[in-house]
């Protein structure tokens, strides 16, 4: 929080510090600093406060408009979810699931995360949780194979929303991105306009190698959104300015606990304030 | 890497004549450059500038003709100094069982973790007990099993009680079971969740365990600070196990974590099998930071 009152170099310090400790990164931290300065130039900006509230305005550019979650297309509206091991996949998918039975959906949730030890059991008790229907097979089994079949499941049942759980893979390993780019296939094969949704899901306490994860995941299935977790830390999730800038990705939900209940929607304005709080 | 960096930054004052403090100060901000990207905490990249700068601008690097070179040396000596032995001297109880608690954020890897030094331990020799604290997250228990049974480790776990309870009631088990070494699995949870922090210090006065591991997602940023920190206030760790190094993180958290909690990085997780535990090796860790 910045009290000072007037603008000079260790005001500039102070704001250049909330960035980088808000994992902005370096780069995107310094063309930011550097605008802001030259603002302050030709535009005379003498008030500290001024400052940060121009400051913070380029920040919501970098987000842009919030865009919420895509889920009325004719069912069933397929949302495939993605990222690195241990961000919140699996809880993230309990608790939209959660949400879209509370909109009156009918929800398929998809265990197709077949390697992990009790990755279905987890999801399962999701599913209980939610309400919702499930499709699994056995530990070990293929992805694409527990795919295919839940989405031929959707389509018999009349279902609104599928959900698929994938395992947690790191973007370097190829295989595992080759056995992510499979399942997407074997989505849009079944269903021309599916997946509609390609969800990323990302730790808020993730520093710079976020960007390397949406840059490969966005390369092996495309991604239209980021969930963001763990927001409820201390961590700020500042890597989200670079990937949307650079990459074009939205933040579409957030976590915010453990809790069935702890996602909401992704507010541009909440997240750069809480910012500099 | 950041050795380009300095070459090029040094290039430029070439034929300018003799280094100044000002040439070196722009060598120090490429440095400090370098540990951010690297997700070196801000904190501890501030205090490693402040630390090296007395070196840089001494002869050894002013009157070099290799400048960038000696600056490289410099920062490649401090940060390895800084991060620790390579030794990772877990302690062992003499007489009786030994007791490791395995702590940290979700998601991090400790159930996993756990797994993977139950398995290290009983090649050694050691009889483990996998104990199942979380009581919270959907089939952490049953996640848990499944790694003993894939390793053939005995498995403890209690239904309706308190981790506080199990925890007590495994380390009784142990004694009339012959296991000499028992590992707690307790659930994530954040530095900042006063309550479930109370939890884990109630567990350590019951169970005094031989080693507090605190373990460490090695993909974290500027957060590790606050965490390790934390969690050290509080608990007292007496290591540091960093996971997921198999990925392209720099792993900046190492530095930050060691920085501010002085705890030895005892183990790193390279890789989702519980085979995949390798010892911490120092001047590794540097050199993957600096790039
Ligand atoms: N505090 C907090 N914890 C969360 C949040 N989202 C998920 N978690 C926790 O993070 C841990 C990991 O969540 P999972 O859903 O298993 O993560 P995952 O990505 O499916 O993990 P893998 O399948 O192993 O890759 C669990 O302990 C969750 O309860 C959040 O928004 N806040
Ligand atoms: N690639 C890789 N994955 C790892 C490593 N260690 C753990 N994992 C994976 O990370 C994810 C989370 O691991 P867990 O052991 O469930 O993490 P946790 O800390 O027990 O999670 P919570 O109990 O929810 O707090 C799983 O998908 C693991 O397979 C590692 O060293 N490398
Ligand atoms: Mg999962
Ligand atoms: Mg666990």
């Amino acid at each position: 929080v910045t009290v000072h009152k007037k603008i000079d170099e260790e005001l500039y310090e102070e704001l250049e510090d909330i960035l980088l400790q808000a994992d902005v990164g370096v780069a995107a931290t310094c063309r930011l600093m550097d605008e802001i300065r030259q603002d302050v130039k030709k535009r005379k900006i003498s008030d500290a406060a001024d400052l940060r509230n121009l400051l913070q305005g380029k920040m919501k550019e970098l987000l842009g408009e919030d865009v919420s979650l895509q889920t009325d297309f004719p069912p069933p509206t397929v949302i495939l979810v993605v990222g690195v091991n241990g961000v919140g996949k699996t809880t993230t998918i309990g608790k939209l699931a959660y949400r879209m039975r509370q909109e009156g959906k009918s929800v398929l949730m998809v265990a197709a995360d077949t390697y992990r030890a009790a990755a279905i059991e987890q999801l399962e008790i999701w599913s209980e949780r939610a309400d919702t229907e499930i499709i699994k097979h056995m530990p070990g089994s293929d992805p694409a194979a527990v795919v295919f079949d839940a989405i031929q499941a959707a389509k018999k049942r009349d279902i609104d929303v599928v959900i698929i759980d994938t395992a947690g893979r790191l973007h370097t390993k190829v295989n595992l991105m080759e056995e992510l780019k499979k399942v997407r296939r074997v989505i849009t094969r079944e269903l021309p306009d599916a997946p509609h949704e390609v969800l990323l899901v990302i730790d808020a306490a993730t520093g710079q190698n976020a960007m390397r994860q949406a840059e490969l995941f966005k390369e092996a299935t495309d991604i239209t959104g980021i969930a963001l977790t763990k927001l409820d830390g201390t961590a700020k999730g500042g890597i989200v300015f670079a990937i949307s800038e650079e990459l074009g990705i939205p933040v579409k939900l957030v976590g915010t606990g453990e809790g069935i209940d702890d996602l909401d929607d992704f507010d541009s304005d909440e997240f750069v304030s809480a910012l500099f709080a | 890497g950041l050795a380009e960096k300095l070459q090029g930054t040094f290039k430029k004052l070439r034929g300018k004549g003799k280094l100044t403090e000002k040439d070196i100060n722009d060598a120090l901000r490429e440095v400090r450059f370098a540990l951010l990207e690297a997700d070196v905490s801000l904190p501890v990249v501030k205090e490693f500038i402040n630390s090296i700068r007395e070196r840089s601008m001494g002869a050894e690097v002013l009157e070099s003709i290799t400048p960038a070179q000696q600056v490289i040396k410099i920062v490649n000596e401090e940060l390895t100094a800084l991060m620790g032995d390579k030794r990772s001297d877990v302690v062992f109880n003499s007489s009786g069982v030994t007791v490791f608690l395995i702590v940290g954020l979700q998601g991090g890897g400790k159930t996993t973790t756990a797994g993977k030094l139950a398995l290290h331990y009983k090649k050694q020799g050691k009889h483990p007990l996998l104990v199942a604290a979380d009581i919270y997250r959907p089939a952490a228990v049953q996640q848990l099993e499944v790694l003993a049974k894939q390793i053939d480790v005995p498995f403890f776990a209690l239904e309706g009680e308190t981790p506080v309870t199990i925890a007590t009631e495994a380390v009784e088990h142990s004694l009339s079971h012959g296991q000499d070494l028992v590992i707690i699995d307790t659930a994530g949870r954040l530095h900042v969740d006063e309550e479930l922090m109370e939890e884990l210090q109630e567990m350590k006065d019951a169970v005094a365990p031989q080693e507090i591991f605190l373990i460490v997602d090695s993909m974290i940023g500027q957060d590790a600070v606050n965490i390790a920190k934390t969690f050290h206030e509080e608990l007292g760790l007496t290591g540091v196990i960093l996971t997921k190094l198999d990925g392209d993180t720099r792993g900046g958290a190492a530095l930050s974590v060691r920085k501010v909690t002085g705890c030895p990085i005892k183990f790193v997780g390279s890789g989702e099998k519980l085979d995949a535990l390798d010892p911490f090796y120092p001047d590794r860790m540097s050199a993957r930071i600096l790039g």
